[in-house]
């Protein structure tokens, strides 16, 4: 379902040009339960703003469920985006002046949904990441975590088939870091793919496979003990 | 040096009052080296930013270095803050439009120091946290856990008597969370008060007296294996 080839990634710094990914071969089939960890700054939010169709690539080729992303316009790409990815961003990217509820309600407009079943879809999320009694709280009202657990149920309400989550758990207690484990092995069950950015050993052994970068590059790619 | 007494905090949602805490009881002597740890939406951002004269209790007397919080206004509370209070954000709150060198210079400019002794001290600072080579970067220009060590080493370059981390390894790899948790031992070692809220038990290992909160109350307050 993922299959990046070549992927390389550059930043114009001043003068000169940075390269923070460098020649990534990445396969992802449907179902599969990957973790992907490395050092600060070792390139794993640039590959998932990739994965996710948030960016383009500086060189190589991506094909996301046969289709070559490269060849795509914006528009196309945001439609992709919109129905088939949900995306748990490392700084949450909440809208600030929405409370919870809306935020999560928010990427169920571009699945048709009418404003009623929007709104109980929304109500059951954020209830399943805990925040039953914090939907009309606004970001600025809510913890770290409780942002955090709302940029999840945002991702997670529309039920899409790639989850891509960037350091999912970073802000969350270990009994909140458990739940959110829990639903992301539930959807996992149920057939969604899904890639997690983690520096926690305890969130990358629910997953089947490890990827590890270091400067930009793949490092190792091995099975864990579930796989 | 900290004094709190049955201190509250309420927040006004639409109609109704929240107390997000509740007659907190909290002595730090000088030089103790602390851990905060609870639930998320347990109140430990809220505690903090009383703590770090960044906002005012609803009830209740804090007492900083014997000094009535409570009677200053808003002028001496900022003097305050910026000579003696070293203070590291969940959320960063890097300035967005100034690279990483110009952000760990800041605090140096209340400290009366000139211009080149201010780029010495914030390169070294920055190079002691790992971004020697990052100095240029903004932090749109920066992963997740640099942005996180630029907050750190603000609030580390004028070397203030009391640091606050507010889950200072949220973003980072255990390699630079130990290279972290080093640089907070020395400093407490050199006399530096140290208060850390974190999620993280290797973090808390490394303190000698752990807080626990719960629903805005204190539950616990022990001393830990290194006290
Ligand atoms: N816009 C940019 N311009 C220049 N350099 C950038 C830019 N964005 C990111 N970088 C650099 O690219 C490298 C990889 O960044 P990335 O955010 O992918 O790291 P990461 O592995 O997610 O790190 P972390 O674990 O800290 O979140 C970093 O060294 C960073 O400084
Ligand atoms: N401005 C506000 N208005 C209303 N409620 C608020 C406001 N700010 C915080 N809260 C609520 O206060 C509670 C405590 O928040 P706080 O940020 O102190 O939690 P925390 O312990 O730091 O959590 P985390 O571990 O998730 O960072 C939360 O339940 C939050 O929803
Ligand atoms: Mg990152
Ligand atoms: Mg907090």
């Amino acid at each position: 379902v993922l299959d990046l080839a070549g992927i390389s990634k550059d930043y114009r710094m001043g003068e000169s040009l940075m390269r923070v990914l460098n020649s990534v071969d990445l396969r992802v089939e449907r179902g599969e339960y990957l973790a992907i960890i490395g050092p600060s700054g070792s390139g794993k939010s640039t590959l998932m703003n990739l994965v996710g169709c948030l960016d383009r690539p500086t060189e190589g080729s991506y094909h996301l469920n046969g289709k070559d992303v490269g060849e795509l316009g914006d528009d196309a790409l945001a439609d992709i985006r919109n129905r088939e990815i949900g995306f748990i961003f490392q700084s949450f990217n909440l809208l600030a002046r929405q409370d919870a509820l809306h935020n999560v309600a928010q990427p169920l407009v571009y699945r048709g949904l009418r404003h009623g079943k929007r709104q109980k879809r929304a109500i059951e999320t954020l209830t399943s990441v805990g925040l039953a009694d914090r939907l009309h709280h606004r970001p600025n009202q809510l913890s770290g975590g409780q942002r955090q657990r709302v940029a999840i149920a945002r991702a997670l309400v529309g039920e899409p088939a790639l989850i891509l989550a960037d350091e999912p758990t970073g802000n969350l207690d270990s009994k909140s870091s458990e739940e959110i484990m829990r639903l992301f092995d539930d959807l996992n069950a149920r057939g969604h793919t899904m890639v997690i950015v983690t520096h926690e050993n305890e969130v990358a052994e629910h997953t089947r496979r490890i990827v590890r970068l270091r400067d930009g590059r793949i490092e190792s790619d091995t099975p864990t003990a579930r796989a």
